[in-house]
């Protein structure tokens, strides 16, 4: 553990003695071996790295009896910084209906999180809508209409239609329903990919999303950095939504896409199950990713 | 932090880089440092040096697939790598190989899952055997198998419900479904292949131990490398389980899979 390593580093210091600059050094490259053995982007572990040494050298790791601990202290407050400082809730727009876009790479969970989401604003005695909008996988629609149907959600689907037609439908639908707010849920797609990604922001064009998440994966490498910054910069993201974190990836990833685009994380994904989806908790995510 | 002083650090450098963020790990990226020789300077030499030890290490493991008739192959892996859509791709290959497919719809969990499968049999010209959503996959998977032998198929497929390997009673239900397989069919299942998704980081290594563990993992299909996940994990992985990639998916369609190529992989890495 990162903490056990950090220690061994510095228990040759003895009372208030002066960290050597070479100590510093080996207790920087253990944290950037953490991190980046926990999937967080290199060049984000660069940066990381310097806020850390710039508190590593400060009063309050030099004139600490232990040392080794006030480091990963030092470390466990900068990740916690760096992840967290908003709430975990959904906008709602000024008049109804506000619209949510569920956006993300193939497989991440989209699906699978709007129903979540469709669930827990119904437990929050909102009245929501899905909408269908992957028009591409097979028998995506039928996957949101069986899990809609779950609970007591409904989900607007048209096999003939476009993704903006179907939102466009969804919302008129909604406003004489007083149905609110709408779950757009959208198909995977690359964010190298020029013409869907046209197609989301077409979409976010027409029904201006009080929320747009990119849903992703927690087991997500290197490569977090790129999409995020790939869905952000077409589509100005408004947060995140990172799945399948029951798991044992580390999910490092959170703090690359935080890092890059300073959205927060709003909620995680703890399981196939339409309750599981919780808040994201800042210092929970910090003590995960040290390991 | 290398000790190869004849090389400049900065390319140094540049070159951990480039392996950490295709995902090599630092181990692997360590490991491939240090096999640069002290006589290798030029970075063009060294990118190609670098190329063929990656082709080396990936061609490394033993190839040959048994045969079986039908040959059985059963496909798992964690939610969402693209299992079904994968099967889809296998299928229509072996169709156009010629050969009589069948698919197994042995994901009774996910919502659609057995829909999405029939689609894809559709479009690949092979039959499904189906049960009811929420059924025993045990139980389909007897049925397929039974299919199989009856109507005379050359090429079983099993899908199945994506699972992470930290569950415990959905990896013990796998193994009941590998227990079904040899026990109908003798020999089968001939390949049990691990799906893993290019856009994984280093967990993909604790994917494959843990599956290799529980079945026995006989090859390895990387998927979503259309995207700028580039897959460096594989390095890692093969190097240590000695256990081969077969194929590559790059794309939704049907026709977007290819077999492994160590070279081509190599390559794309330092592109
Ligand atoms: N273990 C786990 N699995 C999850 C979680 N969220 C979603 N899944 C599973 O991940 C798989 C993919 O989920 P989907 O909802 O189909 O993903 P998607 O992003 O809609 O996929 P595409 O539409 O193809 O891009 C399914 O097997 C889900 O049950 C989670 O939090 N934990
Ligand atoms: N870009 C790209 N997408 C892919 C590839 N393979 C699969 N997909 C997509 O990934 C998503 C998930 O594929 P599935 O086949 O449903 O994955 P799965 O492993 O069966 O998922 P679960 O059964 O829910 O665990 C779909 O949107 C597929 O179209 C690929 O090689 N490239
Ligand atoms: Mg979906
Ligand atoms: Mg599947």
């Amino acid at each position: 553990r990162l903490s056990d390593r950090l220690q061994a580093i510095f228990k040759k210091l003895r009372g208030h003695g002066k960290l050597t600059e070479e100590q510093i050094t080996t207790a920087l490259r253990e944290i950037r071996l953490a991190l980046l053995e926990a999937d967080v982007h290199y060049g984000v572990v660069k940066d990381f790295l310097d806020r850390v040494r710039e508190r590593a050298v400060g009063r309050e790791v030099l004139q600490s009896l232990t040392p080794g601990q006030q480091v990963v202290k030092v470390v466990f407050e900068e990740l916690t910084l760096l992840l967290g400082g908003e709430e975990s809730t959904l906008a709602f727009a000024g008049h109804p209906p506000s619209v949510v876009m569920l956006v993300g790479l193939q497989g991440s969970g989209k699906t699978t999180t709007a129903a979540k989401l469709a669930a827990l604003l119904t437990r929050q005695g909102r009245r929501p809508l899905l909408v269908a909008a992957d028009t591409r996988r097979p028998a995506a629609a039928e996957q949101l209409r069986v899990l809609g149907a779950k609970i007591g959600v409904e989900v607007v689907t048209d096999p003939r239609s476009s993704a903006l037609a179907l939102c466009h439908k969804a919302v008129e639908y909604a406003q004489t329903r007083g149905l609110e707010p709408i779950l757009v849920d959208t198909g995977g797609r690359l964010h190298i990919d020029d013409e869907l990604m046209a197609e989301l922001r077409a979409v976010k064009e027409a029904v201006h999303p009080v929320e747009t998440l990119l849903v992703l994966d927690a087991m997500t490498g290197q490569d977090a950095l790129s999409v995020a910054t790939g869905f952000h910069s077409t589509l100005d993201l408004s947060g995140f939504i990172l799945t399948k974190l029951e798991g044992d990836a580390r999910g490092g990833a959170a703090i690359s896409v935080r890092a890059v685009t300073g959205r927060p994380i709003k909620f995680i994904g703890l399981g196939e199950r339409l309750e599981a989806l919780e808040p994201f908790h800042p210092e929970r995510m910090a003590s995960r990713i040290l390991g | 932090l290398l000790t190869r002083p004849r090389l400049d650090p900065d390319a140094l450098e540049e070159l951990e880089e480039i392996l950490i963020t295709a995902d090599l790990g630092m181990p692997t990226t360590r490991q491939l440092l240090d096999t640069i020789p002290p006589s290798i300077s030029e970075p063009e030499e060294l990118l190609h040096f670098l190329r063929d030890q990656v082709t080396d290490i990936l061609s490394a493991p033993e190839q040959s697939i048994p045969e079986g008739h039908p040959h059985v192959a059963l496909i798992l892996g964690v939610n969402g790598v693209g299992k079904t859509t994968t099967i889809g791709k296998l299928a229509f290959r072996g169709i156009r190989q010629g050969k009589r497919v069948l698919l197994a719809a042995a994901d009774t969990f996910r919502a659609a899952a057995i829909e999405q499968l029939q689609i894809w049999g559709q479009r690949a010209g092979a039959e499904v055997v189906a049960h009811q959503e929420g059924g025993d996959p045990a139980a389909v998977v007897f049925d397929a198998l039974q299919a199989s032998l009856a109507r005379e198929m050359d090429l079983l497929l099993i899908d199945t419900a994506g699972r992470l390997h930290t569950k415990k009673n959905l990896m013990e239900e796998l193994k009941k479904i590998g227990r079904v397989v040899s026990r109908n069919i003798p020999g089968a299942p001939h390949e049990t292949l691990l799906i893993l998704d290019a856009t994984t980081g280093l967990n993909a290594a604790v994917q494959v131990r843990e599956f290799h563990q529980l079945m026995g993992i006989t090859g390895l299909i990387v998927t979503k490398l259309d995207g700028t996940a580039k897959g460096g994990s594989l390095i890692g992985i093969v190097g240590e389980l000695q256990i081969p990639v077969r194929y590559v998916g790059f794309g939704e369609g049907i026709e977007d899979l290819a077999p492994f190529s160590p070279p081509a992989f190599a390559a794309a890495l330092f592109s």
